[in-house]
C-alpha cells in the first residue's frame, strides 16, 4: 500500500 | 521532523523574506523574474490544495499559508505596485509560462501515485517546482550586475532544495517504508539546476568580486 508521508513536508 | 527537513524550511523561508525586504524596502525587484514568482504562485496553489481538508500541524498550515500569502504577494508587487512594478526587467524577462507549465501538467497526467484530481495537482507541483526557477536563472544570466540581495535569494532557495536531498536521505534511514520516487527524483533535478550557480556564486565569494554568471 502506498505511504503519503511525502504530504507532511512543504 | 528532523534537523535537515527544518533546516530547509527555514531557508525556504529566508529566500522568502529576502526578496520581500528587497521588494519592500529598496522599493525595487530589478534583477527578479516575474515569470518564476507566477510560477511558484502556481506550484503553491496547486500544492495547498488540502490545506482546509488535510490537517497535519500548526506548524504544516501556518508555513503553507505563509508561502501561498508571500508568493501572491510578490507577483502584485511586481506588478502592481506602482513604483516597484518600474524596475521590472521586462526585455530580459521572456521565459514563455505555458513550456513549463504544459509539460509539467501532462507528466503529472502521465506518472502520478493515484489518478485523483487532488493526487494529480500535488504531483503536477512537484514537476513545476523542480523547473520554476528556470526564468529565474536565464534572467540572471542576462542581468550584467547581479546584486547581493538577489544573489541571496537564489542562494536561500538552493540552500533549501539541498537541505531537503538531506532530509530525504534521512527520512529513508529512520522512517519505515519511506519511498517517493516522484518527490524524490523531481527533487533531485532541481537541486542540480543550481548546481551552476552555486560554482560562480561561492566563486565570487571566495575572490570577492561581483557575481555575475556567463552567458
Amino acid at each position: 500500500c502506498f505511504q503519503y508521508n511525502a504530504k507532511d513536508e512543504l | 521532523m528532523n534537523i535537515f527537513r527544518f533546516s530547509g524550511d527555514m531557508t525556504h523561508l529566508m529566500s522568502v523574506l529576502v526578496l520581500l525586504l528587497k521588494i519592500h524596502t529598496i522599493k525595487s525587484c530589478a534583477g527578479i523574474s516575474l515569470k518564476t514568482q507566477e510560477l511558484y504562485a502556481l506550484v503553491f496553489l496547486a500544492r495547498y490544495l488540502d490545506i482546509v481538508t488535510n490537517f497535519i500541524s500548526l506548524y504544516n498550515t501556518i508555513m503553507k499559508l505563509i508561502f501561498l500569502g508571500s508568493s501572491f504577494m510578490i507577483v502584485w508587487y511586481i506588478r502592481r505596485h506602482r513604483i516597484v512594478r518600474r524596475s521590472y526587467d521586462k526585455e530580459h524577462d521572456t521565459f514563455r509560462h505555458l513550456f513549463l507549465v504544459l509539460p509539467c501538467f501532462i507528466l503529472a497526467l502521465l506518472i502520478n501515485e493515484r489518478s485523483a484530481f487532488k493526487e494529480i495537482m500535488w504531483t503536477f507541483s512537484l514537476y513545476l517546482e523542480a523547473v520554476a526557477i528556470l526564468p529565474q536563472l536565464v534572467l540572471l544570466q542576462r542581468t550584467k550586475n547581479i546584486d547581493n540581495l538577489t544573489g541571496q535569494y537564489v542562494f536561500f532557495l538552493g540552500a533549501y532544495r539541498a537541505l531537503y536531498i538531506c532530509n530525504w536521505i534521512y527520512r529513508y534511514f529512520t522512517e519505515p517504508h519511506y519511498v517517493h520516487w516522484i518527490t524524490w527524483i523531481s527533487g533531485l533535478v532541481q537541486t542540480l539546476l543550481y548546481a551552476d550557480f552555486f560554482y560562480y556564486y561561492f566563486n565570487s565569494w571566495k575572490n570577492n568580486v561581483k557575481l555575475q554568471l556567463p552567458a
